[in-house]
């Protein structure tokens, strides 16, 4: 369950990479 | 004598081998705890982060700001996988903390056995009655003393590698 918890959290971070650049 | 000598040399490997052996095991579950604590923390870092980046997100799209946009575009996505994110981060908390308890306590018959090893194996002196090996004592003595060093040395390294093995498929596992 660490395994899956890790992919969805890079999958979360990069969305949240988005908002923070278009956030600037 | 040379036999007196020897019995004693024999002792001391193996008391030499025990210590080593906890050497090693003591640092492979230092090791395993300390990677496990480490990650602890790090979800405990993570559900913060979650709850501030979601918190920020309410913020701008209910009082409707500059940025509510930059949020809205990805809305659908994090509504997605916001709950499953915090439920598989609790799972992934729940089983190390279930993992530490089961690498702490179901290793406990092996650790403790490794950890007294080396004081074992000295106490096979005393066991039997090495010392009277030094003295005149006849040939069945001699043999008996011997037999006994033999026997409780070579049961000691097969339980200590057994429980050295064991322990080593634990960590591995978990």
């Amino acid at each position: 369950s660490c395994e899956e918890f890790d992919e969805l959290r890079q999958l979360f971070d990069s969305v949240y990479d988005d908002i923070s650049e278009c956030v600037g | 004598g040379p036999l007196y000598e020897g019995v004693k040399l024999l002792v001391a490997d193996a008391e030499f081998q025990a210590g080593l052996t906890w050497n090693e095991t003591e640092f492979q579950l230092l090791e395993a705890v300390t990677a496990m604590r480490d990650t602890q923390t790090v979800l405990d870092d993570y559900e913060t982060l979650i709850e501030e980046r979601l918190n920020a997100r309410l913020l701008a799209t209910r009082s409707k700001s500059l940025y509510q946009h930059c949020y809205l575009q990805h809305n659908y996505v994090i509504a997605n996988f916001e709950q499953e994110l915090t439920f598989k981060l609790q799972s992934c908390r729940a089983m190390l903390t279930k993992t530490l308890a089961a690498l702490q306590n179901e290793s406990n018959i092996e650790l403790n056995f490794i950890r007294g090893a080396a004081v074992e194996a000295r106490n096979v002196l005393n066991a039997c009655n090495v010392a009277e090996l030094r003295g005149q004592e006849s040939n069945r003595d001699i043999a008996g003393i011997t037999m006994c060093v033999l026997s409780r040395i070579g049961a000691l390294d097969q339980r200590l590698s057994a429980a050295s093995e064991n322990f080593l498929d634990l960590l591995a596992t978990e």
